[in-house]
C-alpha cells in the first residue's frame, strides 16, 4: 500500500 | 511605489484561476526583476511556484522590494470580474496594506478599481535543490488534462511508468483499471501538438490525482506541460507562459510529493 508523503519531506526550509 | 500593467490581463486572471483552489493565502514577492509567489497546498502534499518578469508586463515600476501577502481566492473573484480583453493594472504604495486593482476594458472609457487588503503572512519560504530529473516528457496540456481527468473517474492514484517504448500513466480502482501509453511523436510540424520524451534513466512512481486535477487548471496558460521525474522525489509539472511575440514570459511550476510504499 502507498502513502502520500509531505513536501516537505523534500523541500526545506531555507 | 509599485505599479504592473498587463495588457493581456487575462494572463494575471488565468493564473489566479490555476493557484486559488489549491493555495488559499500567499505573499507575492515584487522586486524590480518581477513577482513571484511560492506557496505549499493546505495539506502541504504539493508547492506551487508562480514568476512573472517584469518584461512580461507592459509597464513595470518597483522601487523596493515588496511582500504583497493576500487571499487568493478573493483575488480570483475579484479578478475574475475583469473581462478578457481587460487592461489590469496592480498598485500599491511602499508601505502598502492594501492594494488597487484596476481594470481598463478596451475601446472603452470605463475604469474599474478595486481595493483589496493585504495580510501579514508569515510563510516560509522552501528550498528546491537543483535536480537532473531521469524523465522530462512535454505534451499538449490538454492532454495532460484529460489524462489526468478521466483516470480520476477510476482510481485516486496514477501511476507514472516511462521506459524506452514509451510513457504509460496507468490507475486502478473498485470499478476496474485504466491506463493511457504515450508515444513520442514523429513529425514537428505542429509543436504545440507534439510528445517529446526524453528518459535517462526508467521510472516508475504514483501520484495523487487529486492533485493533478488541480495542476491541470493551468491549462490556458500554455499549449504544452512538461512533466519532470526521477526516483523518489516530487514530480515537476510546469506551464511556461509566451507572450504575443512568443516569449516566455513566466511560468506556474507545481510540485507533487509522490506517493510511496509504507
Amino acid at each position: 500500500k502507498k502513502g502520500q508523503v509531505s513536501i516537505t519531506n523534500f523541500f526545506k526550509p531555507t | 511605489m509599485f505599479e504592473a500593467r498587463m495588457v493581456r490581463g487575462f494572463i494575471i486572471k488565468r493564473i489566479l484561476e490555476a493557484i486559488k483552489d489549491l493555495v488559499s493565502e500567499a505573499s507575492w514577492d515584487c522586486s524590480t526583476s518581477g513577482m513571484s509567489l511560492q506557496a505549499m497546498d493546505t495539506s502541504h502534499v504539493s508547492l506551487v511556484s508562480v514568476s512573472l518578469k517584469a518584461d512580461g508586463f507592459d509597464k513595470y515600476r518597483c522601487d523596493r522590494n515588496l511582500t504583497l501577502g493576500m487571499n487568493l481566492a478573493s483575488l480570483a473573484q475579484i479578478v475574475k470580474a475583469a473581462g478578457n480583453d481587460d487592461v489590469i493594472t496592480i498598485k500599491a504604495p511602499d508601505d502598502a496594506d492594501k492594494i488597487t486593482l484596476i481594470f481598463e476594458p478596451k475601446s472603452e472609457t470605463e475604469t474599474w478599481e478595486y481595493e483589496i487588503k493585504l495580510m501579514n503572512l508569515d510563510s516560509e519560504y522552501l528550498g528546491i535543490p537543483e535536480t537532473d530529473y531521469s524523465v522530462k516528457i512535454n505534451l499538449p496540456s490538454h492532454k495532460f488534462q484529460r489524462i489526468c481527468r478521466d483516470l480520476s473517474q477510476i482510481g485516486d492514484s496514477v501511476t507514472i511508468s516511462a521506459a524506452k517504448d514509451g510513457v504509460r500513466f496507468s490507475t486502478t480502482g473498485d470499478l476496474g483499471s485504466g491506463n493511457v501509453k504515450l508515444n513520442q511523436t514523429a513529425s514537428a510540424d505542429k509543436p504545440d501538438e507534439a510528445v517529446t520524451i526524453k528518459i535517462e534513466e526508467p521510472i516508475i512512481l504514483s501520484f495523487a490525482l487529486k492533485y493533478l486535477n488541480h495542476f491541470a487548471r493551468a491549462t490556458a496558460l500554455s499549449p504544452q506541460v512538461s512533466l519532470s521525474l526521477s526516483k523518489d522525489v516530487p514530480l515537476v509539472v510546469e506551464y511556461v507562459i509566451h507572450d504575443d511575440d512568443d516569449d516566455e514570459i513566466g511560468y506556474i511550476r507545481y510540485y507533487l510529493a509522490p506517493k510511496i510504499e509504507e
